[in-house]
């Protein structure tokens, strides 16, 4: 997280650790999580801790282990030889199916998912809040969770990017519907480890803080700049379909 | 040894006889035979009833005569100048003299025969209840016909026992009625009907047998056995018993027995069979179909549960089950009772509990929670669950489906707060 600050997993109860590779994840119900068709690809097998502010191997021992039982990715993402090549990452979401239901307390329990109607539909100018494990502006990996609240902006502003390394053309890339581009003006932004992580709005419809699952920390052409985010709510009904298809005690 | 006949002399017969001599003879015939004795000579001393000479006759220790003095036949055909029978086979004759004779006295010359008794005739009691038959040496008995002779051969009886009535309904009555019954017999009968049905009987009014003695015995009785249970006896003119005598029984024993002596009319009755009853039981908690103010021996009764009660058989509960009213009068399957409706502890939940009822009977209620703040119960309803009749815990929206508790979303426990860069 670049711009960000050290949070509690409290905070972020919905928030899971993938170790290989170092990424994030929304847990999403008891036996399922959310992430980025990037992040499980290729690893049908990830490994995943939640409810531990801190990801240090020693405390990783007091965090809930969560075992992958099957890895659903979008069957709109484009499988790719190499990776680093990417430059589609249209449909990047994928869920992940536990073996064991996940106990939920004060430092687990899942994020919402988007409802159906048009009042989930992200807007640019709402404040979001992402977390994760990823590269701060001091570190290649960040230990202590870190938080940090940005807003959605139009999709033209990750598309204008200048880049600053010769090897990022963002141009090249591929943006479409499916991206939700967020940012902040002071450098907030999601970043390498970050991927998969929930990008969570405040509810609508509650009184309440409660929140939902916007986006995922998907890609984006250059940490502190703008990301972009997988939208949720095109996902919906996948996921539904996919977590009734597949929900225990189903064939 | 028995002889048929024989001759008893005085001593020294013909001559006079000694001074102070007593002698005596024991006779004895063959069984069945009496003694015919008689004297052709007596010459004894004369003396006041025979007390210093005489020939004493005795049978039996009872003293049949006493003779002294001289005899002369009174008919001149017949050289018997005194004679004696006795029905018996055995008699003593002792002869005395005392020392002071001064005449010269022959004695006495005498002889026996044995006689044939007339059993049937010279004793005092009859020795035949019906007909007596006298032989040479002994009698028989006989009897009229229809009745027999017992194993004792002295008494007739009629030959009435051994019946044995199976219908439903039927009569019997005494031999010969409404003619006299007979005597000395003992008649048995047996009614014997199909388990599960009682015998009553009815005895007709005309009534009449023999009534009792003094001491309150019947001569001739009439009585009902019926188990361990004994009806009677019973005697006298009109039937002395209760209308009606329900017997509890379906086999039934009538023995009527008569003396020898003392005839009547006799006795008639009606008898039928009378299906068992089976008590109407408390019907708490069910209700009896058909309903009836009393059941019998065949009645089948399907005894079916109110609301909230069942029967449990095993393991396996229903809300009716079939009673047979049972030949021994008690009711089929009587162990099962239709009891309240036991919906057992609540089952369990993940991530949530049901509080402890007071009761797990039908009607009682619980409750489901979820363990919040984290999980909430995702269906509709209060998550009240109420014992129902079928034996579940029945919610009213979810009916007998269990709640779930699932896990609330989107709330952090803690706000995320930003510090300030």
């Amino acid at each position: 997280i670049f711009g960000g600050s050290d949070a509690k997993i409290q905070s972020f109860p919905w928030q899971v650790f993938f170790k290989n590779p170092w990424a994030g994840g929304a847990l999403i119900g008891e036996h399922w999580v959310l992430t980025a068709a990037h992040v499980v690809e290729g690893n049908q097998q990830p490994l995943m801790y939640a409810g531990s502010t801190l990801v240090r191997t020693s405390h990783l021992d007091d965090a809930q282990m969560l075992v992958a039982e099957r890895v659903f990715i979008h069957p709109g993402w484009e499988p790719l030889d190499d990776v680093d090549k990417r430059k589609n990452f249209d449909n990047d979401i994928a869920l992940v199916q536990l073996k064991d239901p996940v106990e939920m307390g004060p430092t687990v329990s899942p994020i919402c998912l988007p409802g159906t109607s048009s009042e989930y539909n992200p807007s640019v100018g709402d404040l979001g809040m992402i977390s994760g494990w990823g590269r701060t502006e001091k570190r290649d990996r960040a230990i202590h969770l870190k938080g940090a609240k940005l807003p959605i902006v139009p999709l033209s502003n990750c598309q204008q990017v200048k880049k600053k390394k010769s090897n990022v053309d963002v141009e090249s890339y591929i943006f479409t519907d499916n991206m939700i581009c967020a940012g902040g003006e002071k450098g907030v932004d999601s970043c390498k480890g970050d991927s998969g992580g929930a990008f969570v709005l405040q509810d609508p419809n509650e009184k309440n803080p409660k929140f939902y699952v916007a986006g995922l920390v998907s890609w984006g052409p250059e940490c502190g700049t703008y990301g972009l985010y997988t939208r949720v709510k095109n996902y919906v009904d996948w996921i539904m379909k996919t977590m009734q298809e597949n929900s225990p005690g189903k064939d | 040894e028995p002889t048929m006949y024989g001759e008893i002399l005085s001593p020294n017969y013909p001559q006079a006889y000694p001074n102070e001599v007593e002698k005596s003879w024991n006779i004895e015939v063959p069984e069945g035979y009496g003694i015919h004795l008689y004297f052709t000579h007596v010459d004894i001393e004369l003396s006041e009833n025979c007390a210093y000479d005489s020939v004493q006759i005795t049978s039996g220790g009872v003293e049949e005569g006493r003779l002294c003095g001289q005899r002369t036949s009174k008919n001149p055909n017949s050289p018997i100048v005194e004679e004696f029978q006795v029905p018996y086979n055995q008699l003593q004759v002792t002869f005395k003299s005392d020392f002071s004779n001064e005449e010269r006295f022959t004695g006495f010359a005498a002889y026996y025969a044995a006689i044939d008794v007339n059993e049937c005739t010279d004793f005092a009691d009859a020795p035949c209840s019906h007909f007596c038959n006298n032989f040479i040496g002994g009698y028989f008995c006989s009897c009229p016909p229809e009745y027999f002779l017992h194993a004792d051969m002295r008494n007739c009886g009629v030959n009435c026992s051994g019946d044995v009535f199976t219908a439903l309904i039927g009569e019997i009555a005494s031999p010969n009625y409404p003619n006299e019954y007979p005597e000395n017999s003992r008649c048995e009968y047996q009614v014997l009907l199909e388990e599960g049905f009682q015998i009553v009987v009815t005895v007709q009014r005309d009534f009449d047998v023999e009534p009792a003695d003094s001491d309150g015995n019947c001569p001739d009785s009439l009585v009902f056995v019926a188990g361990d249970q004994q009806f009677g006896p019973y005697c006298g003119n009109g039937f002395p018993g209760p209308p009606n005598i329900e017997t509890g029984s379906n086999v039934l024993v009538i023995i009527f027995q008569t003396d020898l002596t003392g005839q009547g009319k006799g006795w008639k009755l009606r008898y039928h069979g009378e299906p068992i009853p089976c008590p109407k039981e408390d019907t708490a908690n069910s209700v009896w179909e058909p309903e009836k103010a009393k059941y019998v021996f065949k009645d089948v009764v399907k005894i079916s549960c109110l609301e909230g009660s069942e029967v449990v058989e095993g393991s396996v509960g229903s809300t009716s089950f079939y009673s047979t009213c049972q030949s021994n009068g008690k009711w089929s399957n009587s162990e099962l009772k239709c009891q309240p409706v036991d919906c057992g502890t609540p089952e369990p939940i993940q991530h949530g509990k049901a509080e402890d009822p007071e009761s797990t009977l039908f009607g009682s209620v619980t409750r489901y929670t979820c363990e919040e703040p984290y999980y909430y119960m995702e269906n509709e309803g209060s998550g009240e669950y109420r014992c129902a009749g079928n034996g579940s815990w029945v919610n009213e929206v979810l009916g007998a489906e269990l709640p779930k508790c699932v896990p609330v979303c989107g709330v952090p426990s803690e706000p995320f707060k930003e510090k300030q860069r």
